[in-house]
Parts: structure tokens; sequence; C-alpha cells
């Protein structure tokens, strides 16, 4: 329980919006 | 065997007992997920934000999110009434929260959703004041410190001479503003001891 914040999976639905444009300058 | 989620950022309060823990997440997630996204979204709308390496992104939005969505959702808290709306569109009363669990963290909510309602913000001093509010998330998780420090330091100099210019004679505002910063953290910090309780498999 080090970090609360991971409890909600809350890094990867940031990384995933954050990507979101990376992938679409990308393409 | 837990029968409430007491978190406005859920579509009820109420949790089905038969429903697994996935399945609850899963729900919870139809809207705290947007909710966080918007919040990733408003972040690279910030000029500067983007400059920052990605780690740093990342974990400034880590640290950052809760406390950008308690000042975007301040509004749920409806202190005349005494009711919180929760994303799904349920009104519940204090008493009824109270007695679904909630205590000091709910409090501190209305009154920190009273207080900052109560400045009168415009549309774009909300935003620069929630553009602050992020950039001054807690930065263990910060590799380059000093980007973020410029970056928090030009936004809250953006911030008063926006403040100054449409409340002239109103300077407590801005003052009062930065103290929110601070309040902001321990709601975080009470927020995060319940999340301990809280775990997603």
């Amino acid at each position: 329980f080090s970090d609360p914040a991971s409890n909600l999976g809350l890094e990867d639905i940031i990384r995933k919006a954050l990507m979101g444009n990376l992938e679409e300058r990308q393409e | 065997n837990r029968m409430y989620l007491v978190c406005p950022m859920n579509t009820s309060a109420h949790v089905d007992p038969q429903k697994s823990g996935h399945e609850v997440w899963e729900e919870f997630s139809q809207s705290f997920t947007p909710a966080v996204r918007e919040v990733v979204e408003f972040a690279k709308k910030i000029p500067g934000f983007r400059d920052l390496s990605q780690p740093d992104q990342v974990s400034l939005l880590k640290a950052g999110t809760f406390e950008v969505l308690v000042v975007r959702f301040a509004s749920l808290f409806d202190v005349k009434d005494r009711t919180v709306t929760f994303l799904g569109g349920k009104k519940y009363s204090v008493d009824a929260l109270r007695a679904m669990g909630a205590g000091d963290l709910l409090n501190s909510m209305f009154d920190f959703s009273e207080k900052l309602i109560n400045l009168g913000l415009s549309e774009e001093e909300m935003s620069l004041f929630t553009a602050v509010v992020l950039v001054s998330a807690d930065r263990s998780g910060i590799e380059n410190v000093n980007s973020v420090e410029a970056l928090q330091e030009t936004l809250i100099r953006a911030l008063r001479s926006l403040i100054t210019k449409n409340h002239p004679n109103e300077s407590a505002i801005f003052t009062k503003l930065l103290l929110k910063l601070p309040d902001l953290r321990s709601l975080n910090n009470m927020h995060s001891e319940q999340l301990l309780a809280f775990k997603v498999h």
C-alpha cells in the first residue's frame, strides 16, 4: 500500500491519455 | 461485503454486494476514467507542461489529479442544500452519506468547496488556478524539480496579473487562492488514507 494513487490504476489511465496523441503524431 | 462507495466520482454511492470487486471497479471506472482523461487533456493545454519530461508529466498528474478533480468538481458539493451530487446524477444529503460511513473528509470537502465557490472566479480565472494546482502537486516523484518550479512560477505570475486586472481592489482573492494549495494537499492526504483501505485487484 505504499502508493495509494496506484490503488486506482491512476498511472495507467494517465499514461494512456498522455500517450494518446503520441500515437496520433506517429500515424 | 462493502455496501457503499462514498465518492462522487462514482455513478452512485450504493454498491451491489453481489457484485465482485472487479465489477465494482468497472462501474466506478466508467465515470472516473473519463474524469481523469479530462484532467490529462487539460494538462496538455497548459503552456509549458508538455516541455516537461514525460516521466515528470506522469508524476505531476499522478500526484495532482485528485487535487485538480476537487477543484474541477467543487460544484458537486451544494452547500445550501447540504447535498453531494455523484457523477451518475444521484444526489445525497450529508446525513445519508454520514450514515454510509462518511466522516471528516466529507466535512473538509464541503468546507473547501464553499470557500472556493464563494470567491466567484470566472471560468478563465478558475482554469488558470487549476493549472497552478496541478503544477503545485507533490514533487517527490519529480526528476527535474527546477523545470517544474519555473513552470509554477510562470503560472502563479499569470494568475496574479489576471486576478489583479479583474479584481483591482480585491487583492485578497489572490492570497486566498494560494492558501487553497495547502488545503488541497491535506484533502489529498486524507483521501489517500481512505484509498489505503480500498484495494483494487
